[in-house]
């Protein structure tokens, strides 16, 4: 059945409600469909077994919920206006992005028209050029170390060529010129044919 | 500095310490962190050779030498808070797994909130002092996340008031846990208590399994390492078969249930007490899947900043990777992911805390919700870091496929977090099981609370309210 759930795609509270929705449907369409195999008299252990893909997927829309929700709480508790401003980027696009990727949940639940999810669609593209600004920005802020990340390609200096050459000499086949394995096998091999 | 990365850092519209700041939880943590990392950084007994560069038996050395260290070092610091602990544990290892993960994460707590206060006199201060190295060993070669049908038993002797522990079947032997193989010397064993001749489920017992000082295996113990994994190399996951191994009464952890010395078996006051430390170590998972996800877009959208190719527009020069469309879709979303992740984690942190001083205080109320929503959080969190660390591995080219990149390591490391302490997909079904009877209560007029009071607003459909 349709939900009364009238869904503002620039609002992350309103669209809170919407996951909210989506999880009420697939819990109630989940424990309806083991109620009808409990009506064809299976055994209570076999109605379970025979239903758990659609148990799984509540589960998976339930804890949907649980992080939109979690995400969207956090954004009140920021301080700073520039830092709140950027973090309700990702918290938008992390839900639109969500509705995109299980559009046909929100549609058959009738949570959202296709137009909206046209909307949706369209509002993810333009976060990620939003967001583009500030990409490297956010990753900096999870201030990882270069001794704690532990990678060449992702260096905060970002001189990552030379120091990949640099990284890739130290390779231990690298000890000597020529692998004691020519001599061993190649050569005698070469010499044969 | 990359020029490419100078110009993103200058254009940015926040300063990113700030949102450090919110990250760590505030600006004195953002500080107390980088403190314990710099004695980290800085001391050169924790500095060494690329572990890339290293065989298998090299790294797990290398892990041990520095555990052994790390332990000590953490004494010299005075670092005693079990984040700070755990800080300090994560830049020695560089976010890589150690052998004494187990000791540490599992069984510590384990004494802590199982153990009786005598058993704590007697256990807690020489685990402390790594005197005893302990592992917690629940899973065995045949059976893994349906734990009440492990196989392995404990069986009460009343006339020597002792437990017998026995592997009756190959498919018994305790497999996978880490530093059971070759680094600790006793291990919590989960295992199927037996007394008056009745099987009382599932207990834990401290079984001792290598000779103090000698570290040999002890008579009637088969243990060693189970062999190269897909990652993992610096731990000794292992193997452990006890052949009618006798332990005194007072090694079963007797917190919440008790045998009695003519056997009499006392119940605890919920059978998911036992699963506490489990409950610990999933609302855990969420923050791994946070720090793995955030480390790898770390590295796919810087590089993809510094990494140039293609042609946008004819006769221009190549731009930079990020300004596609298509790369910033499959990183963008990764990136919002990992922020929210990393909120939900820290929220699952204080709330298995918060209830957890509540079940100390007797109130088991909001123990189901905590026990169903860490199981689903686990597996929908884990799922999605786990693919994502794989996306943004694809997302640096051929570069993500070596090792210099980090993100071979990252993802081999992370992803075991999908199928221990408990395959993804049980847990979701135990998630289901909660969410059923929590919608079997609204049918039949009760309310519901917590994460699940949404669906007290479902229109009153009714369905017969049967026991699943």
């Amino acid at each position: 059945a349709a939900r009364p759930v009238s869904v503002l795609i620039n609002d992350p509270v309103s669209l809170v409600e919407a996951y909210k929705a989506r999880a009420a449907w697939l819990v109630e369409a989940a424990a309806k469909n083991l109620q009808a195999e409990l009506n064809h008299r299976k055994s209570r252990e076999d109605a379970w077994n025979v239903t758990s893909v659609d148990l799984v997927r509540a589960s998976d829309a339930h804890c949907h919920y649980v992080v939109v929700k979690l995400f969207t709480a956090k954004l009140s508790e920021i301080s700073n206006a520039a830092v709140r401003a950027v973090v309700t980027d990702l918290c938008l696009l992390y839900m639109l992005h969500g509705i995109s990727k299980n559009a046909g949940d929100f549609l058959q639940a009738g949570i959202l028209t296709n137009t909206q999810v046209n909307q949706v669609n369209q509002r993810v593209k333009e976060l990620l050029a939003i967001i583009r600004l500030n990409a490297v920005a956010l990753v900096d802020s999870f201030d990882f170390s270069d001794n704690y990340l532990g990678s060449v390609l992702g260096r905060y200096d970002g001189n990552v060529y030379e120091n990949m050459f640099e990284w890739a000499k130290k390779s231990p086949l690298n000890k000597t010129e020529v692998h004691e394995s020519f001599y061993k096998y190649l050569k005698p091999m070469q010499a044969k044919l | 500095m990359n020029a490419d990365l100078r110009r993103e850092r200058a254009a940015a519209t926040f300063q990113p310490e700030l949102l450090t700041n919110v990250l760590d939880g505030g600006a004195e943590r953002t500080r107390r962190r980088r403190e314990i990392e710099a004695l980290v950084i800085n001391d050169p007994d924790f500095q060494h050779e690329d572990l890339n560069f290293l065989s298998r038996s090299q790294r797990y050395e290398q892990a041990i030498r520095k555990s052994s260290l790390m332990v000590m070092k953490l004494r010299e610091h005075g670092i005693a808070d079990p984040d700070e602990i755990y800080l300090f544990k994560s830049f020695v290892h560089r976010g890589h797994p150690e052998p004494l993960d187990l000791h540490l994460g599992m069984f510590l707590p384990t004494l802590l909130t199982q153990a009786t206060p005598e058993q704590q006199d007697r256990f807690f201060m020489p685990s402390w002092n790594l005197e005893i190295i302990g592992t917690y060993a629940q899973t065995e070669m045949g059976h893994g996340s349906h734990i009440r049908g492990l196989e392995t038993t404990a069986t009460y002797d009343p006339a020597t008031q002792e437990f017998i522990l026995n592997s009756p079947t190959v498919t018994s032997i305790k497999w996978w846990p880490g530093g059971l193989g070759k680094s600790s010397n006793h291990a919590i064993v989960l295992a199927q208590l037996y007394t008056q001749g009745q099987c009382k489920g599932l207990h834990a017992f401290i079984v001792p399994i290598r000779q103090m000082g000698t570290h040999e295996p002890l008579p009637g113990i088969t243990v060693g390492d189970i062999g190269p994994k897909f990652g993992y190399d610096e731990i000794d996951n292992g193997y452990l078969k006890m052949d009618n191994f006798r332990i005194p009464r007072e090694n079963m952890l007797m917190k919440y249930a008790q045998v009695e010395p003519d056997g009499t078996y006392v119940k605890p006051l919920s059978d998911k007490l036992t699963y506490g430390t489990m409950v610990f170590i999933r609302s855990m998972i969420v923050g791994d899947s946070a720090r793995a996800l955030s480390r790898a877009c770390t590295i796919a959208i810087r590089y993809s900043a510094v990494r140039h190719q293609s042609e946008l527009k004819a006769g221009e020069p190549e731009p930079q990777i990020l300004d596609y469309q298509t790369q910033q879709y499959k990183l963008f979303p990764l990136l919002a992911t990992a922020y929210a992740f990393h909120f939900v984690g820290t929220y699952m942190k204080d709330t298995y805390r918060r209830i957890s001083a509540d079940i100390i205080e007797g109130d088991l109320s909001e123990l189901p919700e905590l026990h169903a929503l860490s199981a689903g959080l686990k597996a929908f969190s884990s799922w999605v870091a786990n693919a994502g660390v794989e996306e943004c591995r694809m997302a640096c080219g051929g570069h993500g496929y070596s090792r210099c990149s980090g993100l071979p390591d990252i993802y081999v490391t992370f992803t075991p977090c999908c199928t221990y302490e408990g395959e993804n997909t049980v847990m979701m079904l135990q998630t289901a099981r909660f969410l059923i009877k929590s919608y079997m209560q609204v049918g039949s007029g009760q309310r519901v609370t917590g994460m699940v009071s949404y669906l007290n607003d479902l229109s009153r459909q009714h369905i017969q309210p049967q026991h699943v």
